[in-house]
């Protein structure tokens, strides 16, 4: 799953 | 959020706060590589642009800052404060050798051909080698402070613990990073003989030079 846009790791 | 993660964060943050504290009270950077510490930097501002357009949690954004703002202390306190202490002589790695591969592949190698995403990428890919500037001036002056190596492990430790943290949301969200993933996963690797120079030799670490 292509993780675009929100990343919610530092 | 689960505890890989924040013990990693934790982990993180109390790496370069070492540093930091080290530097800062021994007013000398001397054996510090002040080019590591640069690619750091650029690693947070690259990665964290989003940090006034994507609001996560109160725990992101502050870490972000925080994060930001110690990488930046570190670098200043090596360029300018203690300047004079700053060891150039063997600290040369050549960073272009890094920047320009890790440049290519967050072109090649991206989940959105955006700004945003390429930077993204690029932070990513960079953080797996920044250390090297580091491990090389170690290797060429042949020992390491033991807070340095402290530094070191706990610098190392993060991104091991990230790998816990994405082997958990797998298997308990499905989610997965493959870009993430793969360059943690390099990463650690450079880590690992430090790793065992550090647990086996404790404190003061020799490398064979």
């Amino acid at each position: 799953n292509a993780v675009t846009g929100r990343k919610d790791e530092l | 959020m689960n505890i890989f993660r924040l013990a990693g964060d934790v982990s993180h943050l109390v790496a370069i706060l070492i540093l930091l504290m080290k530097i800062w009270r021994s007013k000398s950077c001397a054996g510090i590589s002040g080019r590591s510490q640069v690619l750091f930097a650029l690693v947070f501002t690259t990665r964290y642009l989003d940090l006034f357009t994507v609001y996560i949690s109160a725990y992101n954004t502050v870490m972000k800052v925080v994060f930001l703002a110690l990488s930046y202390a570190t670098v200043y306190l090596i360029y300018m404060r203690f300047r004079n202490s700053y060891d150039s002589e063997n600290d040369t790695f050549r960073v272009e050798f890094l920047l320009i591969p890790v440049i290519g592949l967050s072109f090649l190698e991206n989940y959105a051909f955006t700004p945003l995403e390429i930077l993204w990428t690029f932070s990513i890919f960079l953080e797996s080698v920044a250390i090297m500037p580091q491990l090389f001036m170690i290797t060429k002056t042949g020992e390491a402070e033991s807070i340095t190596t402290h530094y070191l492990f706990f610098l190392g430790l993060y991104r091991a613990l990230y790998i816990a943290n994405w082997v958990w949301r797998y298997h308990t969200e499905g989610f997965y990073d493959q870009i993430a993933i793969v360059s943690g996963v390099v990463q650690t690797i450079f880590y690992c003989d430090f790793f065992y120079l550090y647990v086996t030799r404790g404190e003061e670490i020799r490398t064979p030079s």
